[in-house]
């Protein structure tokens, strides 16, 4: 279960926090992944009590947009931490589905890579299978065919350490490299922070989701979590 | 499989301070619902009274709805968001698949908070741990009454960093983070964020 509150002492507007506060979870807490699985409880919310002495926050003021960024990327960091305390997880892995035709399709491509069993025991066993990825993303539930031209794709692994060359292409233009550097996949996949870079090439829209790898601890702490 | 290297997240994420919202204090507690007598009972206490407070929030899309999302969802109708000044939360027990009784657990949860506050409405509920368990409702609500009466409530980072820890379940670290922010006009403001969460994890609330 995902549980969260986020206080405040600024005096925002009962509607212009809910505005904000759903905003910021569509981009935070709605785009991480553990184990694919959604609980009963899950909730996040959000207190303003106007402590500070200022003019009360609404939809119209003009620092509206501003806090709401503040809060969008306040969320994001701390929906990572519950990505990376992900049961047994070893790997924190940022999918970056960009250049997508609308944020809806982008969001669902990057979901089914974070969600693929096989794509987060791949990043487990360190294993450059770039297969997987482009399979998950083939099968992602798309509001429009026309977000995903298999022409236009390209994959990449990225790493985060700031060593060179940090994007190891592993699919350009819907080709697989197959002669694919095989020691910097693995120097890559060796990190514990990775990214997964996806262009579809479709568009400008965006879309980050967090995810983590599948390890045997996953199964020892879920296999007896009742008794 | 290659070997893992082990990483000491605690150390890693956990900050050893803060600063946090001027007019909220944090209570927590053990009440004895986890069985090896680690916190889990946490009050967020709103204590400024310069104006009302407004609440919002974002629940699961989950068609089997805990007790609690039900109750915390009515509350805010109710409200409008307004006049919201508490939120308590239990882990050890997820109050869900509970049916009527459950809800009625969650009631009176809500229904100790309001009562010492003195106000309807004003509380928010949350739970967390195994599902399809009751709450050990006489544990919770002497906790409850123990935080208040005791004065359990604190606005330091102990304070905060302990409500953190009573609402983990198999997290390995209390996740906490808390920034300033400053706005144009040269006002500053601060925003705390707790969450828990380490497993049944692939959220799309509304």
């Amino acid at each position: 279960t995902l549980l969260g509150f986020i206080v405040t002492d600024l005096p925002i507007k009962s509607n212009a926090l809910q505005s904000m506060l759903s905003s910021a979870v569509t981009r935070s807490f709605n785009c991480i992944s553990v184990d694919g699985d959604m609980s009963t409880n899950d909730t996040i919310c959000m207190l303003a009590n106007g402590a500070v002495d200022t003019a009360v926050v609404d939809v119209t003021s003009p620092e509206y947009e501003q806090i709401k960024d503040q809060v969008t990327s306040f969320a994001q960091r701390l929906a990572q931490l519950v990505v990376r305390d992900g049961e047994g997880a070893t790997k924190f892995v940022t999918v970056n589905v960009k250049n997508a035709l609308n944020f809806a399709d982008a969001r669902v491509m990057a979901e089914a890579i974070s969600n693929s069993m096989l794509v987060k025991t791949a990043l487990y066993g360190q294993d450059a299978n770039w297969g997987r990825i482009l399979c998950a993303i083939g099968y992602a539930k798309l509001g429009d065919v026309a977000s995903l031209d298999q022409s236009k794709i390209n994959v990449s692994f990225v790493s985060t350490d700031g060593s060179e060359p940090r994007e190891l292409k592993l699919i350009v233009d819907g080709v697989p490299q197959l002669d694919v550097d095989e020691e910097r996949a693995s120097q890559i996949l060796s990190l514990p922070d990775l990214e997964v870079l996806v262009d579809l090439g479709t568009g400008k829209e965006e879309c980050q989701f967090w995810t983590c790898d599948l390890t045997q601890e996953y199964v020892t702490i879920n296999g007896d979590y009742r008794s | 499989q290659k070997a893992v290297k082990s990483i000491d997240k605690y150390s890693l994420y956990v900050p050893k301070s803060g600063v946090f919202p001027q007019g909220f204090k944090a209570g927590s507690l053990a009440s004895g619902v986890k069985k090896n007598g680690n916190l889990d009972l946490g009050i967020i206490l709103n204590t400024n009274k310069s104006r009302p407070s407004t609440a919002a929030a974002v629940f699961t899309t989950n068609k089997f709805k805990a007790a609690p999302v039900l109750l915390s969802k009515k509350v805010l109708d109710i409200s409008g968001g307004e006049g919201v000044d508490a939120i308590v939360v239990n882990s050890g027990c997820a109050n869900a698949v509970t049916g009527d009784v459950g809800l009625q657990d969650a009631k009176q949860m809500v229904g100790v908070v309001n009562k010492k506050i003195g106000s309807e409405n004003a509380t928010l509920v949350m739970s967390t741990g195994v599902i399809g368990q009751r709450l050990q409702m006489a544990k919770i609500s002497s906790g409850i009454d123990q935080i208040f009466d005791a004065d359990k409530f604190g606005d330091d980072h102990e304070s905060w960093l302990n409500l953190a820890k009573s609402i983990c379940t198999t997290d390995t670290f209390p996740k906490l983070i808390t920034s300033k922010f400053k706005l144009p006009s040269g006002t500053e403001y601060t925003l705390t964020g707790m969450a828990k969460g380490a497993g049944m994890i692939c959220p799309n609330m509304a």
